[in-house]
């Protein structure tokens, strides 16, 4: 597998949402 | 000249993607916790707000606490080590997920005294960013690592029967909150754990990892505070008698992982399975870690959570990369050729591992994309290798004026993350050893 850490996800929000079983990326979220 | 602003980001200022943190103070200290009723019409859940710094930065309570005699922060050596042990642990919790022969510790079944495995664990590494939660009734503040790459929640607790690290808060006491309680042995919670065990009636919990770090102790139950609005009761979690690994001097552990003993799943009638955090670019900056529903910005890409492949981690699909506005070469097999089959190996996202990893074959294409367009904007590799960052420049001299190649990862359903400058590349000693902040996996089957 390959891993996307933290250094990469740096500003942006990331949504987990289990129901719908999706991962989402909103850039400049902080 | 056409496409600089897709290609490039120009950092004006070297300084403020690669601060020297251990002389700056907080910018934007740490909020009272936020609270707010939810706006979505279909449901009765809320939703809260905490905030998240940097573990080792001014805004964490972890170093604006007395620092007379403690500990200097990790270097960033340090930091790209236990990463390494990490991804290591997760490798080998993946595979033992995959062949089913993972090792199981032991414990006590029947004693009436704890006796509980203590050995020196090796650094687990589980990242750089911390929440402040409440833990009991009165809660007592307990600084947690924000871990998307587990699920059992734990902190340290009193009276610390077989080891405890040194941590900078003191230590929760469950014999001080009123609403403490173990979980027995025969509750179903305590069925949920991966690695249990019972003593005297009561629950046992282990979180054992692959680098052979740890936390083991009772499982339990109490009240979780995550702000001074909103809290869970009978929250479970692990009451920590047993624990080493690197883990900072932070109390404990949140796990926010897919497992049944992950705070999104333990509270998912409350918060509707849902979560998001934002992590800083700067240590001397603060984030956030947000549970339930919330309108997504309308920028928000989304890709499908890869289910099947496996419990704990979120799965994402990745298809490709682009380096400054080009589409590598990049055979789509590389990305699903791992080790579990199937549906292909898929990518985890994890908010405890520091630098992405990848396929081999990609790392390469990255890479060599990636120092072609460095040495079209006059810019050659001058610095030595930092552990697993084999890609670094000296920026020295630059008049804290840098352009580099914008990187972007490319996922299932049409989503990208167009990668912030702060997250392309890693600062070990800035200006001098600036390097690419991407690295391989060992072998194409990782």
């Amino acid at each position: 597998v390959g891993i996307v850490g933290n250094t990469q996800l740096k500003t942006f929000g990331v949504v987990y949402d289990l129901g719908k079983s999706m991962v989402g990326f909103s850039p400049g979220a902080c | 000249a056409g496409d600089a602003a897709t290609a490039s980001h120009v950092m004006l200022r070297l300084e403020d993607i690669f601060p020297d943190s251990s002389s700056s103070s907080c910018e934007t200290p740490p909020q009272d916790h936020e609270h707010a009723a939810s706006s979505s019409s279909s449901s009765s859940s809320s939703h809260t707000r905490m905030t998240v710094v940097h573990r080792h930065g001014p805004c964490s309570h972890l170093s604006t606490a007395d620092t007379q005699h403690r500990k200097p922060p990790p270097s960033h050596e340090d930091i790209l080590a236990a990463d390494q042990n990490r991804v290591k642990s997760i490798q080998h919790r993946v595979a033992a997920t995959t062949s089913r022969a993972g090792k199981q510790p032991s414990f006590p079944t029947t004693s009436s005294s704890v006796k509980l495995p203590a050995s020196s664990g090796l650094a687990l590494g589980t990242g750089n960013y911390v929440a402040t939660v409440g833990i009991g009734t009165p809660a007592t503040r307990q600084t947690v690592v924000v871990d998307t790459g587990s699920d059992t929640t734990w902190v340290q607790c009193r009276p610390c029967v077989a080891s405890c690290y040194a941590q900078r808060e003191a230590l929760f006491d469950p014999a001080r909150s009123s609403t403490y309680s173990n979980v027995s042995c025969a509750a179903a919670a305590c069925s949920d754990l991966d690695v249990r065990g019972c003593s005297a009636g009561h629950c046992l919990y282990g979180v054992q990892y692959g680098d052979g770090s740890f936390s083991v102790g009772f499982f339990a139950m109490d009240t979780l505070s995550l702000s001074s609005y909103d809290s869970i009761k009978g929250f479970k979690f692990g009451c920590g008698e047993s624990n080493d690994g690197l883990f900072g001097e932070a109390s404990g552990l949140l796990g926010l992982g897919r497992g049944k003993t992950s705070l999104p799943m333990q509270a998912y009638a409350k918060y509707g399975g849902v979560f998001s955090h934002c992590l800083p670019a700067r240590p001397t900056s603060t984030g956030y870690l947000n549970f339930g529903p919330t309108s997504p910005p309308p920028a928000t890409q989304t890709t499908p959570m890869l289910t099947t492949n496996g419990p704990t981690f979120y799965y994402v699909g990745m298809t490709g990369i682009h380096v400054a506005g080009r589409l590598l070469p990049i055979p789509p097999s590389v990305f699903s050729s791992s080790s579990s089959g199937g549906g292909g190996g898929g990518t985890i996202v994890d908010s405890g591992t520091v630098i992405t990893r990848l396929p081999p074959a990609a790392y390469a294409a990255l890479r060599s994309a990636f120092v072609a367009a460095m040495a079209a904007r006059g810019y050659r590799r001058a610095a030595a290798a930092a552990a697993l960052l084999d890609t670094c420049y000296d920026f020295s001299g630059m008049g804290g004026v840098v352009a580099i190649p914008k990187v972007v990862l490319l996922f299932q359903g049409g989503a990208y993350l167009d990668v912030d400058a702060s997250g392309i590349m890693y600062a070990v000693r800035p200006p001098s050893q600036v390097c690419l902040g991407f690295a391989a996996n060992d072998g194409d089957g990782d």
